[in-house]
């Protein structure tokens, strides 16, 4: 459900966010780089993508809409 | 050309991603 979709979205912006600050840096990013099967490039990439206004940091909204689209994504009929 | 690389299209890359943020999830204790 929608409510499940930003519940997950949350919580994994959590886990990018440690700081607590509120949105997501380039370098939070490059973090996961150990705890996530990417290599730094591929985290580069997926703040790139999900970063749709370009200003060097992820907000919450940001970091669900991609969520979002990477789950309609994976339901395709 | 490295942005030609199979695999690391963008959507790709996010699927990879949000995969690993779910499988870590459900895989910690």
């Amino acid at each position: 459900s929608q409510l499940d979709v930003l519940a997950k979205a949350h919580e994994f912006f959590q886990i990018c966010d440690v700081e607590g600050k509120g949105f997501i840096a380039r370098h939070d990013m490059q973090r996961l780089h150990g705890e996530l099967p990417l290599v730094p490039e591929e985290l580069e990439k997926v703040f790139d993508t999900l970063d749709a206004d370009g200003n060097g940091s992820l907000t919450l909204e940001e970091f669900t809409t991609g969520f979002s689209q990477f789950l309609s994504g994976r339901k395709e009929p | 050309d490295p942005s030609m690389k199979a695999g690391a299209t963008s959507e790709g890359v996010l699927a990879n991603f949000f995969n690993s943020l779910l499988s870590k999830k459900t895989g910690a204790p």
